[in-house]
């Protein structure tokens, strides 16, 4: 199965989840969009304020791989909020709020926000 | 990523995705994972989406990402997008928004209005097709009523190819992954025809909720890369999301 052309069987029988290939459900939160932007994100942030660490640090490490430096995240730390102010409302509200909540620089939440655009190269 | 939507035989019609994300971003190798694949599993969160006590739409996306990339509006559509990979890609869509063009939207940002403004199947599906994109992309819309559904092929600027369910011709269920509909896959990353191979193996009399998470459970179609499976039906207005791994032997993605 590590190489082509593909093997397995039609899976059956596996719902409702169980077993080594189901790692748990996501859990549910309610984004309110009364709120003002900056607020909207604060209960899920501050639960996930350790794993959103861990995530940009994964990032952050990988890139300091190419960029021994920190060239790069210096650039996406100082030069990112000033470059990607102009990102539409209420979204960009909602980065700002994120990052004060997550206590995160601003352009590392910017830069996870543009992640998949950046990757469709 | 592979994108799922299918019609029953008594017209409901059920929308499921595995998103697939983290290629060459670090290999953990004590654990035998992509490291950003891993590490997005635990911010994965689904999110009910109010306004005034109500629900507008439901979405499962990752703690801190405000765009969306699937979603639900209970009872009018659902929508998924797979990412298309492009020399004319989002690399360059952000760099002319740096040097101030900025008559394009980011994907995520479009979806999210799309979820939260378009009262209808044919309002998203416009908006989907004639927005002009910061990046490529593939847009899986379903609607509520039989025959409605679509995977929309996106340039940055212009729209390829919408392909549409059509049942009289047989066509009870439409499969993206992350190539052209209309070209072969890389034959080192062909999910497509394992999919496809199960989905005509169960048929449309069987097709279902627990049905769909048994195509997406299966390999290729789950891989080392998948963070999630979500499904979603429409009628009911439901997402169920589950966290996904893949324990040896797997493919990579």
């Amino acid at each position: 199965q590590d190489v082509p052309p593909f093997t397995e069987d039609c899976r059956s029988g596996t719902y409702p989840p169980t077993g080594p290939t189901f790692k748990g459900n996501a859990s549910w939160y309610i984004v309110n969009l009364d709120l003002p932007p900056e607020e909207r994100w604060n209960s899920i942030i501050k639960d996930k304020k350790v794993e959103l660490f861990n995530l940009i640090q994964v990032i952050k490490d990988f890139i300091k791989v190419f960029d021994p430096a920190g060239k790069i995240i210096g650039l996406v730390d100082d030069e990112l909020p000033l470059i990607l102010d102009s990102l539409p409302s209420p979204f960009l509200e909602e980065i700002k709020g994120i990052a004060a909540v997550s206590e995160t620089p601003l352009g590392e939440i910017i830069f996870y926000n543009i992640f998949y655009e950046l990757f469709t190269v | 990523c592979t994108a799922i939507i299918a019609e029953d035989k008594t017209g409901r019609l059920f929308h499921a995705r595995n998103l697939d994300f983290g290629l060459f971003l670090g290999w953990d190798i004590k654990h035998s994972t992509w490291m950003v694949s891993q590490s997005l599993k635990p911010l994965t969160v689904n999110i009910d989406f109010q306004r005034n006590n109500r629900t507008i739409f439901k979405s499962v996306t990752f703690a801190g990402y405000v765009g969306m990339l699937t979603g639900v509006k209970p009872g009018i559509f659902t929508v998924t997008m797979n990412e298309r990979f492009n020399l004319d890609g989002g690399f360059v869509g952000i760099i002319e928004w740096i040097f101030g063009i900025r008559n394009s939207v980011w994907i995520g940002f479009l979806i999210r209005s799309v979820l939260e403004n378009a009262t209808s199947y044919e309002e998203a599906k416009n908006e989907l097709v004639e927005t002009k994109l910061i990046s490529p992309a593939y847009f899986m819309l379903g609607g509520n009523k039989s025959g409605e559904a679509c995977v929309i092929t996106r340039a940055r600027e212009t729209c390829l190819d919408i392909w549409e369910l059509d049942l009289k011709q047989g066509m009870w269920y439409l499969v993206e992954t992350n190539y052209d509909h209309w070209n072969k896959p890389l034959f080192v990353d062909d999910r497509r025809t394992p999919a496809m191979k199960c989905m005509n193996k169960i048929t449309q009399e069987k097709i279902s909720v627990p049905t769909i998470y048994d195509v997406l459970s299966t390999k290729p179609v789950l891989n080392k890369l998948t963070t999630f499976t979500a499904l979603m039906n429409v009628a009911e207005g439901t997402l169920e999301t589950y966290l996904r791994d893949c324990p040896n032997p797997c493919v990579p993605w």
